[in-house]
């Protein structure tokens, strides 16, 4: 137990706990600046390279953010999904918050909305987001996240289309999660 | 991913989270952290909570709104956040992922399935630095 005031989170980002105490001791300062600058210390620092840019690339080799800040006075809520090229993902998430009546932009044209507020736009790709996707490929695309699909996506990489024929499974076993390989370094 | 929640002294209570999401995901996956009550979720009247892991499932099951509802019933932090994981692991035994519940009194704990370990930061009032708690899965 503790007493209040309190910042908590994920993992041992302690820089990113530091930075965000030390905004909510500021004469003035909410928890909303409090969780903006705690997450922004991540985006980068790139802890443990799951946030931030140059982390975690997806099938085509590039990186894109998601980022979500909660008020819990006003249940106001401004986030962003699949943000590409736009490195302050948690800052855009606020503009969400604070210059929409929004709750959630995607991909694209969330990127277009954060140049519009200012934004720079610029690769999230790095020297070593590019070797992970590499290493990937040369590993025939495994683990990834397709099924029922061909190419057998357990040997093979994409592109993979629709079988001409398809049998739709009756069985009643729960869907595997472990080859997927998510771990402290792995994550949403 | 980080997932954060912060109170101030008045019982203001916010929640986000940031992430790069998983390794490899086709184009266009977006997975928890962004979702209102499954990445993270607020209620200054109760508390909050953050979740982290796998995000496919995470988002399924809502575990971070779970867990709020957990405290407003009066459960204690670790154990709202061990509920909240509880549904999802009855569907999917071998998942990984996390959640981390703070009440509006600043009390707090965390639950996590399928990692090696798990840690999450605390900073509060009367610390002299952050403190990593460490949680068994």
């Amino acid at each position: 137990s503790s007493t209040l005031p309190i910042v908590v989170n994920t993992w041992p980002f302690v820089n990113a706990t530091r930075v965000a105490w030390r905004t909510l001791d500021k004469d003035g300062a909410t928890v909303i600046d409090a969780i903006e600058a705690g997450c922004m210390v991540c985006e980068k620092e790139q802890c443990d390279g799951t946030v931030g840019y140059g982390g975690s690339p997806d099938e085509n080799g590039e990186s894109s953010l998601d980022a979500m800040i909660m008020d819990g006075t006003t249940m106001n809520v401004g986030a962003v999904g699949y943000l590409r090229r736009v490195k302050s993902a948690i800052s855009v998430a606020r503009q969400v918050l604070e210059k929409t009546k929004h709750t959630l932009l995607v991909g694209e044209l969330a990127t277009q909305f954060a140049v519009s507020m200012g934004f720079p736009e610029e690769s999230l790709s790095t020297k070593k987001s590019k070797e992970i996707w590499k290493k990937w490929r040369d590993s025939n695309c495994q683990p990834n996240f397709w099924q029922n699909v061909v190419p057998d996506p357990k040997t093979s990489c994409g592109p993979y289309s629709r079988p001409k024929t398809f049998e739709h499974s009756d069985k009643t076993s729960l869907p595997e999660r472990r080859d997927l390989e998510i771990s402290r370094y792995n994550h949403d | 991913t980080i997932g954060m929640i912060a109170i101030d002294g008045e019982g203001n209570v916010a929640a986000g989270t940031s992430t790069n999401g998983a390794t490899h995901k086709i184009p266009g996956r977006v997975g928890d952290s962004p979702i209102t009550g499954a990445g993270a979720y607020a209620d200054s009247s109760i508390g909050a909570a953050v979740g982290t892991g796998d995000g496919d499932v995470l988002m399924r099951f809502l575990p971070s709104f779970r867990a709020v509802l957990n405290m407003a019933q009066g459960i204690e932090p670790e154990a709202a956040a061990e509920e909240s994981l509880k549904k999802i692991t009855q569907f999917y035994p071998d998942f990984s992922g996390a959640v981390v519940a703070v009440d509006r009194r600043g009390n707090h704990g965390a639950a996590c399935h399928g990692f090696e370990s798990f840690q999450y930061s605390v900073f509060a009032a009367g610390f002299k630095d952050a403190v990593l708690k460490n949680i068994p899965c």
